[in-house]
């Protein structure tokens, strides 16, 4: 038996609201959808088939196949082959205030560590009230080598001198810290851009809140649009957070997400697999 | 006055031969559209729409009123119906107003306590703020240099562990001397059990005279059961929306105010301590409208 039109729409209808629920971006949600209209439009189904159970799995279908679109970025093995070449692998960090960079770069130092790899902080967020700070005692409590200077300094050079540093002393990674920035600033995207010119990283890295609703897709696309987004980590999964941001941004940038944050804790920083976002969204 | 999105609908409706089914549709569809695109809480969405479709069907515009000034009307009182009464930020007499800052991880609680705190303090009264977050690194740094920057007397103690206990030691303290005493909290979830059940301790403990929701304007679909989760821990007496100088429309902030009945009393629109603003009902609607 073939699905009548108005069935089918039923069954969109219910699928689109779930993954608005989700924050599932609104377009995104759109080419979603549409993807499973055409892959459902005459399709056959068997008598004990249920349309619903159909739709489901090829929307699951769909949304693994965003998920899975982008390049595979493997950071272990990007710092592997910078590190064959004696040299530092440098990553850059940035995205708007508050979504987790600084948290998640003492999660990630930690590991590193974890994997015998020597780690080095630069605190290139120089604006913020004790962005400072802040990095400094994660490094401490990690034992981990920071480079700062004092609050004010240029962006650029911390980050230059960590990387600077790391080379002399053998370090084999370089994450560096930025500040908290709104993708519409003109003056902090041409910084952010003079830092990536400046450090020439070997991965760029988005870091968003997994609780942005719509405006995931605003910064994705903007930051990509005038930094380039290699890869993106997304925080604060643990807050019962369906996860379509995940899809918003994997769909915006065509870059996979490497990692996602869950919880405030060293430990609380697990590798993505669409597995960890499809089950919740689907919920 | 009107958001882009919505004044493209309306402009739509206005052009129609006659405003018959289709029209009202395409109208409510656009519209379900602008505000889904604004976060605002999808259930919430949907009912207002049903409404609002009834509402374009069976009422006709009263005399003198086009049917396209008619839809406006509607459209905006269902709108503000959402966002409930407005309602201004008070200072007791007498005693001082002791404000507990609550919200969800990065959502701006900090520097929005250092922006009231420089706003207050701009208008002649003495104001002290208390570092209880005890969690964060470099929580006390963060708003001691803020505190510092807006002239007010911070209370912290670096290295404490009972942030309930420092809390009450810092608005007893500060109390004797403020006309308002504001206190931060750590970040926190629905989730995190510990630290909802820490919050409820804070509260009890502090006896604030308001106890305001810091939420992050780019928040999306879990505003309303984050919003609802605190209400159910405290009692919410304002809502503080942040970071509204980006992108984001608020629509999570919205479905807050929906799911808890508090006002939204003032909005962050950048980092810096003069990037405060009283709440304004109609610029927030234009926003969300597009
Ligand atoms: N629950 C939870 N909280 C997180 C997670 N990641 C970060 N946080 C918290 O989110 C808040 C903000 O984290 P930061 O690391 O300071 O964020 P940021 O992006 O560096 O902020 P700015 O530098 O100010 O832009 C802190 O309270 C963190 O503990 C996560 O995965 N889960
Ligand atoms: N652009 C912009 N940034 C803001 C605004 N309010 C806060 N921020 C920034 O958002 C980031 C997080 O602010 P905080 O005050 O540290 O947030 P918080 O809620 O105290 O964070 P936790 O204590 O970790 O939960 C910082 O980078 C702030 O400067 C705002 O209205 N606009
Ligand atoms: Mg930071
Ligand atoms: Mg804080």
């Amino acid at each position: 038996i073939e699905l009548s039109p108005s069935d089918l729409e039923d069954i969109l209808w219910d699928l689109q609201v779930s993954l608005l629920e989700s924050d599932v971006a609104v377009p995104v949600a759109d080419e979603l959808i549409n993807r499973v209209k055409n892959k459902l439009t005459g399709r056959k189904l068997g008598l004990r088939e249920d349309p619903k159970k159909v739709a489901e799995a090829v929307l699951e279908e769909a949304m693994r196949e965003i998920l899975e679109a982008g390049e595979k970025v493997d950071l272990l093995q990007v710092v592997k082959a910078k590190n064959e070449r004696n040299e530092p692998a440098v990553l850059v960090f940035f995205g708007i205030n508050g979504t987790g960079k600084t948290t998640t770069i003492a999660k990630l130092a930690k590991y590193l560590q974890e994997r015998g790899l020597r780690v080095v902080l630069a605190a290139s967020d120089t604006f913020r009230a004790g962005g400072i700070e802040q990095l400094e005692v994660h490094a401490r409590r990690l034992g981990v080598e920071l480079v700062k200077q004092r609050q004010g300094a240029d962006a650029a050079a911390v980050a230059y001198d960590a990387i600077s540093h790391a080379k002399a002393r053998g370090f084999q990674v370089v994450l560096v810290d930025t500040a908290g920035r709104m993708q519409t600033d003109r003056d902090l995207m041409d910084e952010m851009r003079k830092i990536v010119r400046v450090t020439r990283p070997d991965l760029r890295i988005f870091v968003g809140d997994a609780l942005t609703g719509n405006d995931a897709v605003e910064q994705a696309r903007t930051f990509n649009q005038e930094v380039g987004i290699d890869g993106s980590i997304l925080c604060k999964m643990d807050a019962d957070a369906r996860g379509g941001a995940a899809l918003s941004i994997t769909y915006v940038t065509g870059k996979p997400i490497l990692f996602l944050g869950v919880g405030q804790g060293y430990e609380d920083l697990v590798e993505f697999k669409p597995e960890l976002i499809l089950k919740p969204l689907l919920e | 006055k009107l958001g882009k999105a919505l004044h493209g609908a309306l402009q739509k409706l206005a052009r129609a031969p006659h405003v018959d089914e289709e029209t009202v549709r395409e109208l409510v569809r656009d519209l379900q559209r602008a505000l889904l695109q604004a976060d605002v809480n999808v259930q919430l969405v949907l009912d207002l729409t049903r409404r609002l479709e009834e509402r374009l069907r069976k009422e006709s515009p009263p005399p003198g009123m086009s049917r396209r000034e008619h839809a406006v009307k509607l459209v905006y009182e269902e709108l503000s119906g959402l966002l409930g009464k407005p309602s201004s930020f008070e200072l007791k007499k007498g005693a001082p107003t002791v404000v507990l800052m609550v919200g969800l991880q990065g959502s701006g609680k900090t520097t929005s306590v250092a922006k009231l705190a420089y706003h207050f303090r701009k208008r002649g009264l003495r104001v002290g703020v208390v570092c209880a977050d005890t969690f964060r690194a470099g929580a006390y740094e963060q708003l001691s240099q803020l505190g510092q920057r807006a002239g007010v007397e911070v209370w912290g103690e670096p290295g404490a562990d009972d942030p309930v206990a420092l809390a009450r030691r810092g608005v007893e303290e500060l109390g004797r001397r403020c006309d308002l005493v504001l206190v931060d909290s750590a970040g926190r979830h629905k989730e995190e059990k510990g630290l909802m059940e820490e919050m409820r301790r804070m509260a009890e403990a502090i006896g604030p005279d308001e106890v305001m929701l810091v939420v992050d304007g780019t928040l999306g679909q879990q505003a309303r059961d984050q919003a609802e989760a605190f209400r159910k821990v405290t009692p919410l007496g304002s809502i503080l929306v942040t970071k509204l100088d980006g992108t984001a429309k608020g629509g999570g902030a919205l479905s807050a105010v929906a799911a808890t009945g508090a006002p939204i009393k003032f909005i962050g629109t950048g980092e810096h301590l003069e990037d405060l603003e009283p709440f304004s009902p109609p610029r927030f609607m234009a926003r969300l409208l597009g």
